[in-house]
This record gives structure tokens, sequence and C-alpha cells, in this order.
């Protein structure tokens, strides 16, 4: 595509095809969006996360998509997120409110190395690619490597699980990175990170039943939120904690968010037909990502308004 | 390249407590290599898991013997990455 407006957003993408969008939406947007590489893959490829800043020193909100790189409406949708707020500012009002507080910060591709396995040998692989020592099979689950309850129930110590939680928290350099990007940055307000499938919007904890402490507030906003996706194409999400939505899960990524001060920590399961798991159509693309967009924005919207 | 011929994904919906557990153990028995989608957790969620054609007639054996209900949610995997594979190529080309 010459620009970012010739993309077909409703196709599936390889990495290259994503990054090469990445730097197209910023060379189109220089005073909006820039890229900034957080760290590398362990196979070495830059973790790429689009900021969207309108002035210096804003908190910010973070949003991603894809550490399971098998779910690919994911990145489809994150690809979409980008275009949606780069076009948006300045003309919707909702929007341009948050930005002109907040900053942006979106990782398209949370998991390249397992992005482009599955683009490549294994459609069907979703941990990082990391090989594990003694085990002929590879990569952890990097929705399991975070230091929230790390090692519990609800993670596997088995390298061959799927759920393979790896040898330490954050041993995943894609997870290490974010990590420090957070703490470094010190001012994020809210974070979000997107998966599929099976039409959830969920909040901590997912390694304890003790209810986080905002737990009436991020309820509340979570029911605004799926009532906004709602409404677009009838879609009906389940919400609450994760524990109690769906099952018990050590080491997960919006538990250790949360516990380090970020109040509006949320987790998407994104569309389920009940016909095709993760193989969604291409043409669910736009119509996923667009209801999605809703619920974000409702939570952005939340965040700017209770300042905290 | 990973092939999936033959490969179904079943949408399994246990009743009770107990087809739960029994899921949990066909889950663990590893000679069967099946990807678990969803997770055997609770009655009101239901189970998608990935089988091999190999694991195919034992695991439909064990559904059938244990009267654990199931529809089978994509026929041939490959079938449906070989369709996102084509779609791929044409919006290329359209590109």
């Amino acid at each position: 595509p010459r620009s970012t407006d010739d993309f077909n957003y409703a196709t599936y993408h390889t990495l290259s095809e994503i990054n090469s969008f990445i730097d197209a939406l910023v060379q189109e947007n220089p005073n909006l969006v820039s890229k900034i590489v957080i760290g590398q893959s362990y196979e070495g490829r830059p973790l790429n996360v689009l900021k969207f800043s309108t002035g210096a020193n804003r908190p910010g909100i973070w949003i991603d998509t894809g550490i399971h790189s098998r779910e690919w409406v994911t990145q489809a949708s994150g690809t979409w997120f980008a275009k949606k707020i780069a076009t948006d500012y300045g003309r919707d009002a909702a929007l341009t409110a948050i930005l002109d507080r907040f900053d942006i910060f979106l990782e398209i591709v949370t998991n390249p190395d397992g992005f482009q396995f599955t683009h490549t040998s294994n459609r069907m692989w979703r941990k990082t690619r990391k090989p594990n020592s003694g085990s002929r099979c590879a990569g952890v689950d990097p929705n399991r490597n975070w230091d929230a309850g790390f090692g519990g129930a609800g993670s596997s110590s088995n390298p061959c699980s799927e759920t393979y939680r790896g040898t330490y928290a954050h041993s995943e350099p894609e997870v290490k990175a974010i990590v420090d990007f957070v703490t470094s940055h010190g001012n994020l307000k809210a974070f979000v990170s997107i998966h599929s499938y099976s039409q959830m919007l969920l909040y901590p904890y997912g390694y304890t039943k003790t209810p986080c402490r905002d737990q009436a507030e991020l309820h509340e906003v979570a029911q605004r939120a799926v009532a906004a996706l709602t409404s677009l194409y009838g879609t009906k999400y389940a919400y609450g904690s994760i524990i109690n939505v769906i099952y018990q899960a050590s080491g997960g990524t919006i538990d250790w968010t949360y516990d380090q001060g970020i109040k509006y920590s949320y987790t998407f399961e994104l569309r389920d037909t009940g016909r095709y798991g993760f193989i969604l159509p291409a043409n669910q693309i736009v119509p996923t990502a667009q209801e999605t967009w809703q619920a974000l924005m409702v939570i952005m919207d939340h965040t700017k308004n209770n300042p905290y | 390249k990973e092939n999936f011929v033959g490969h179904q994904v079943l949408r399994i919906t246990p009743k009770n407590e107990a087809e739960v557990i029994l899921l949990k153990e066909l889950s663990q028995l590893e000679h069967l290599e099946l990807d678990f989608w969803r997770e055997p957790i609770d009655v009101s969620l239901p189970v998608d898991a990935r089988v091999p054609f190999h694991s195919l007639q034992p695991v439909r054996s064990f559904l059938a013997y244990n009267e654990i209900h199931y529809d089978i949610m994509i026929a041939d995997l490959q079938d449906l990455l070989d369709a996102e594979q084509q779609e791929m190529t044409k919006s290329r080309a359209l590109q």
C-alpha cells in the first residue's frame, strides 16, 4: 500500500506488512504518532510500540494486542485501532479530549517471534519461541510469565504445555520489555491487554479469589464498556474478574499491572462466532475492531474523567 | 509448514461437574496431543479442543462412552487454513 489509507484492514497481514504499516502511519502523522522500540524479542525482532501524543509529560494509556500469536484477529484489530486513533484525533470530540490529556501507547504485535512462526511454520503457535533447556518443547506462555502469583495454580511447569509459565517471572524478553517500560514510564493510568477468543472483558484478579480493592468501580466500568460494545452488532460479552469469569490463572499480565498501581487494568477476549475459534474469517476483522473500539473508548474516557 | 489435515476442533459442553472432571482427565493424556483452545473449567463454559486426526477415534469414543455432548466446530482445520491463505493471497493480488 502507498499509504495507510490504501491498507486493507479487512484481511490478515504478515509481520513485515504490519511493520510497514506502522512506519507509514508515523510518516503520515509526524505531529501525532511516533514509534518507540521498547526492546527485542528472543529472536532479535524489534518490539515496536506506537506512541500517540499531543504534548509532553502526559500520563499514559497502554493497549497491547496479540501476546498470544495465533490469535490473529487481535493484531488485526490493533492495526485498525492505530488508524482509527490517527484518523479520529481532531475529528472525534471524545478521542480528542483523551489525547489532549493522555498519551496512548499501542503495541500491535506483542509476540513477534510467535506471530512470525504462525505465518511460516505453525498457524497454531501460541507461546514465545525461546527454547527451554532440557526440553524438546519451545516457548513460554507470556500471559503466565508475570510476577503476580507467578508459579501458582492456573499455570503449568511443563514446557510442553500451552500454559507453561517459564523458569522465572519476566524470563521472556517480550514480557520484560513491557515491565521495564511500565516501571520506567511510571505514570500509566490504564492498561488494556487484548486477546481472543470467547467474548469477555475481565479485570483483576486471576491468581487469587480476593477481590481487588477497586472491584466495584472496575465492574461498573466493565458493564458500561460491554453495553457500548454490544450496542453495535449485538455481540454478547461476559464480564467480571478473571478468576470468577474464566478460571484461576497465575502470572497474568493485568494482575501485575494492577499490583503496580495501574487501577484501570483490563483484558479482553474478542469475538467467538462458535464456528471458527482462532481462525476467524477476515471479514470479521473490521466488525470485531469496531465493536471493541466502543468498549475501549468507555475505558479511556472513564480514565480521563477519574484521575487518581 | 505444519499440516493440520484431518484435525478437528470439537466444542464440548459438559452438563455437570463430573463431566468437567472427566474432561480434565482427558486433557492430561499427553499421547493424544490435544490442544485445548478453551480449557475444561466450569459447567457454564464450553470446552474447545483441537484433536489431531490420529486421536479422533479415541477421543470420540471417550466422549460417547461417558455420554458427554459435543459438536464438531471445525470439521477439517486445514481447509480453513487454506481458505485463510487464499484470502490473504487474493488480497495482496488486488493490492
